[in-house]
């Protein structure tokens, strides 16, 4: 959805709460 | 005030404390706005913002500087927070030519706040799926200012990391682990990590250790647990 908007807010919080760099 | 107004005060001839105001008005703006409104503001409101950026950037060491700049640069770095939170705005930075270049400029340790946004808005570049892989862009801006100014080119995030504010220690963490994480190669990360050792990140990791916070424990425990695995695997 090209309208969804809180990208921003959501990277930062994966980075924040470490699950950015969980390995898959 | 519609978008259009916005870049039309933004092409005028604004004192510093006309823009600063305008920027702060503009910023509740793109955060509360539907992003149709973020849509119109769009390139010709990105380029205004970047155009403004280099400009305070270049005026920074310029006597009679009363502050006022780097507020407004502040808050320049907090539009664009807001104008990439939605893909059209995301997409209109990263496809911007020196969107990147300014931002990883911002990265000044006499600013401790500014910074430690900044780290964090280029951390959150660095782990997005693109195909134009965006954490090679930032290693490579990173990797062009240091040349520039005749420094090492991670001697400013370890400047910041030596800074007292917590917020921005986190930050510069959280900037290492993005870009080392993004890294396909093993010998790459690896050499990334030994380059951030010698410019006395050791050090450094051992007064994060004795530092009681969340936000910090978990960027220690993903750069360590990362380099663990990176051993394991050598």
């Amino acid at each position: 959805d090209g309208d969804e908007t809180g990208i921003m807010d959501g990277l930062l919080e994966a980075l924040q709460s470490g699950a950015a760099f969980r390995r898959k | 005030k519609s978008a259009i107004v916005y870049i039309q005060e933004l092409r005028g001839d604004l004192r510093d404390s006309q823009l600063l105001s305008c920027l702060e008005s503009l910023r509740v703006s793109l955060n509360n706005n539907p992003v149709s409104w973020v849509q119109t503001f769009g390139d010709e409101g990105l380029a205004l913002l970047l155009t403004f950026l280099r400009k305070l950037q270049d005026e920074k060491d310029e006597p009679g500087n009363n502050g006022i700049g780097v507020k407004c640069q502040h808050e320049i770095i907090r539009c664009l927070k807001a104008f990439m939170n939605n893909k059209h705005g995301l997409k209109a930075m990263l496809t911007s030519a020196e969107g990147i270049t300014l931002l990883v400029r911002a990265i000044n340790p006499k600013v401790s706040h500014m910074m430690a946004d900044v780290v964090k808005l280029l951390s959150a570049i660095c782990i997005l799926e693109h195909p134009d892989n965006p954490h090679e862009r930032v290693l490579e801006c990173i990797t062009e200012q240091g040349e520039e100014q005749d420094v090492e080119r991670f001697q400013p995030l370890m400047s910041g990391m030596n800074k007292n504010s917590i917020a921005l220690k986190a930050g510069c963490m959280q900037l290492i682990n993005a870009l080392i994480s993004r890294v396909e190669e093993l010998d790459f990360r690896i050499h990334l990590r030994s380059e951030l050792m010698r410019l006395g990140l050791r050090e450094q990791l051992k007064e994060v250790k004795s530092i009681e916070n969340e936000e910090l424990r978990v960027q220690l425990l993903v750069f360590e647990e990362q380099a663990e695995e990176d051993l394991d695997d050598l």
